[in-house]
C-alpha cells in the first residue's frame, strides 16, 4: 500500500476541504464536465513540486487558489496533502506514515510541508527522487495529454529514459 | 549513469513492443537511439506499425492509433520502473470500444504493483474500478465529492 | 466591406450568447472587438462563463466545457452565415451524457438547413442519424465501407 | 438537397474507388480506431482547395496518396469528387449537378476539375469564394480541432468573421 490519502482545501474549484482515500488496485473519479475532476489530477502534480504553471492550465500562484463563485468568497490560501503509507520504507524515512504538503498565498508565497513541519522545495525533490518519483512525467497523465510523448523531439524524449533509469 | 540508462532503455523498448503488439493484436513497434554511440546524450525515436500497415511516421497514425501507442509507452515506462501509484485524467477518450477492452486488460495487470486513479467518462472503464468516486459541482460553484462505491 | 463584417460579428455574437446559454443551461458568454473602432482590423474576443463561476479565462474551462463553448461558437457561426453541408470529426469526444443529449438537440435544429456529416464513437450521437456508414480496414489494410444503414 | 456524394480513389487508406451518397439530415460514420474515418474528412477539405498539408496530417502531396500495404502495391495517384446537387442555382453555375474534383500525381503535380473538366485552382476558388463556401473553417471542422478557435489569438480569430460575412 503506497497512497493513502489526498487532502485539498481552497485549492482550485474545491474551497471546502475534501478528502480522498485510496485502497489498493484501481480507483476511478467520474463526473460531469467542469465538476472538478482534472483539477485533482493538477493538485497531485502541484503537491509533488511542479513548478510550470501552464501543465496546470494556470498562470501564477493565485490561480491555484480558490477563486471565488457567484455565492462563495475567494479564499486566501490553497493546501494540498498527499498521505503515504510507508510500512515497507519505500521512502527513505523513519516514519510508518509520511505526509507530503504545499501551500500558496495570494502573495504568492509557496510553503512545503512534510509530515506537518515546513521543509525547503528542496527537501521535498530530494525525497521524491530518492524514491525514484521525481517529478515523473509518467506519475500523472494530464487531461489531452495521453500522447504528448508521441509529439516530443527525440532528445526530449530521452527525459522519459533518465527517470525511468 | 550512462550504464543505466542504457539498461533502462533496452527493458522500456522490450516492453513497448510486446505491449503495442498486445493492444493492437499485431504490428510490431520499438524505439530506437538516434546516436547509439553516446546513450546518455542521445534522442529517442518511435516507430510503431499498426498491423497490416507499412511503417508509417507517427502523423499518420489516426486518433486512437496514438493514444494506444502512447499508452503501450507509458506501461513499458511503468514495468521497467515502477511507481507507486499513477493517475490517468480521460486517456481512453479517443479509444473504440475493443481497444478500451485491451487498455482495461493492460489496466489490470499492473494493478497489483501500482495504485492506478483513472479520471474517465467510459463505462466500461468504470467497471474495472474497485474504487468509484463521484464529484459533481454544488450550488456554490465548489467541487464536492456525492458518491462512493467501494467493492466488497 | 467593413459594415458586413461588423453587421456579422454582431449577428454571431447574438447567436453565441443564445447557444452557450442554451448548451450549459444556464450562465452567459460574449463576444468583443478587441478594437471596435476599426472592425475589420480588430480581434475577437471570447469570454465565457459556465452557470454558478465567475468569468473564467479560457483557459480555466475544463475540457468538456472547452468543446462545448466551441460548438457554440460554430452553431452561431453557421446560423449567421448557413453552409450548405458540415463534416464534424469527433466534436463530441469530451463531453459527458448529458451534454451530449444538448449538443444532439443543436444539431437535429440546424439538420433542415445544413447537412451534417458526424464522425463519432458515442452511441448517442449515432442514435440521431437518420444514415449510418459503417468503415473498416479490410485484410489488405484497405479502407472500405462495410455497411450502411438508412432511416426510412 | 446540397451534397449529394463524395467518391475516393487512391486517396490515403481507400485504395479501392469508394463512394459515399449523403441525404437531407445527418449523416454519422463510424468504425474502429485506424479504420479511415479521419481520411473521409481529410479528402473534403483537400478536395476543397486546402493547400496546408498539416492540416491533413501529411507533408506533401505523395502523403495524400495510398502507399501501399502488405499486400496491395502503392498507387500512383489519389482522386477526389463531391457531386453537389445544384438545382437551386446554389454553385454560380447553369448546371444541375455540379461536380468539383481534385487529382494529385506522386511527381507532385495537382489537377483540379469542374464536371470533369481540368481547371485552375483559382477557378475552383472562385466558385465556391463566389458560393460563401471559401475554404470556410467551420464547413470541416477535424479531429481534436473543435476548440482551436479558443486557442487562437483574437486577431487571427478575425478570419472566421470575415468568412461567414
Ligand atoms: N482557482 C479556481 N477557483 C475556482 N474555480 C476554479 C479555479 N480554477 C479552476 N476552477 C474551475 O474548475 C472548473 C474546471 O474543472 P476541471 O477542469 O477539473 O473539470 P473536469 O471535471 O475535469 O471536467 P471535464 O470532464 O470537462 O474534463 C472550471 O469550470 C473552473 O471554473
Ligand atoms: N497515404 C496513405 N496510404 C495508406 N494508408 C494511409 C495513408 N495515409 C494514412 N493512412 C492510414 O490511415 C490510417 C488512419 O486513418 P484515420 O486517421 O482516418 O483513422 P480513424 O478511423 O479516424 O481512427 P480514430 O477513430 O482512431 O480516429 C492510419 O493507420 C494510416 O496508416
Ligand atoms: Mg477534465
Ligand atoms: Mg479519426
Amino acid at each position: 500500500m503506497r497512497l493513502k490519502r489526498l487532502e485539498l482545501q481552497g485549492f482550485k474549484s474545491f474551497a471546502s476541504r475534501t478528502i480522498f482515500s485510496f485502497e489498493d488496485g484501481i480507483t476511478a473519479i467520474v463526473g460531469p464536465n467542469g465538476s472538478g475532476k482534472s483539477n485533482i489530477a493538477d493538485a497531485v502534480r502541484w503537491v509533488m513540486g511542479e513548478q510550470s504553471y501552464s501543465s496546470m492550465r494556470a498562470k501564477t500562484t493565485e490561480d491555484m487558489i480558490f477563486a471565488g463563485t457567484r455565492t462563495r468568497a475567494k479564499l486566501g490560501m490553497a493546501e494540498v496533502i498527499l498521505v503515504f503509507d510507508n510500512t515497507t520504507g519505500w521512502l527513505p524515512l523513519e516514519y510508518s506514515e509520511v505526509s507530503v504538503g504545499r501551500r500558496a498565498y495570494r502573495s504568492g508565497e509557496n510553503e512545503y510541508l512534510l509530515n506537518g513541519a515546513r521543509v525547503r522545495y528542496r527537501d521535498l525533490l530530494d525525497l521524491f527522487g530518492g524514491a525514484g518519483l521525481a517529478r515523473s512525467n509518467y506519475t500523472v497523465i494530464s487531461q489531452g495529454m495521453v500522447d504528448a510523448a508521441l509529439s516530443l523531439r527525440p532528445e526530449a524524449r530521452r527525459a522519459l529514459f533518465e527517470e525511468a533509469a | 549513469v550512462e550504464h543505466e540508462m542504457l539498461a533502462t532503455f533496452k527493458q522500456v523498448r522490450q516492453w513497448f513492443s510486446t505491449y503495442f503488439n498486445m493492444l493492437f493484436s499485431g504490428g510490431s513497434a520499438s524505439l530506437y537511439l538516434t546516436d547509439p554511440e553516446h546513450p546518455s546524450d542521445s534522442g529517442v525515436d518511435i516507430s510503431a506499425r499498426p498491423p497490416g500497415k507499412r511503417t508509417t511516421s507517427l502523423s499518420m497514425l489516426s486518433g486512437g492509433e496514438r493514444s494506444l501507442t502512447a499508452v503501450a509507452l507509458i506501461f513499458s515506462l511503468l514495468q521497467a520502473h515502477p511507481v507507486p501509484f499513477c493517475f490517468l485524467d480521460e486517456v481512453d477518450a479517443a479509444l473504440d470500444e475493443a481497444n478500451i477492452f485491451r487498455f482495461r486488460d493492460l489496466l489490470r495487470s499492473h494493478a497489483s504493483d501500482t495504485q492506478f486513479i483513472i479520471i474517465t467518462h467510459n463505462r466500461r472503464t468504470i467497471e474495472i474500478a474497485q474504487t468509484i468516486y463521484g464529484i459533481a459541482m454544488g450550488e456554490q460553484g465548489i467541487s464536492q465529492v456525492v458518491s462512493l462505491k467501494v467493492d466488497g
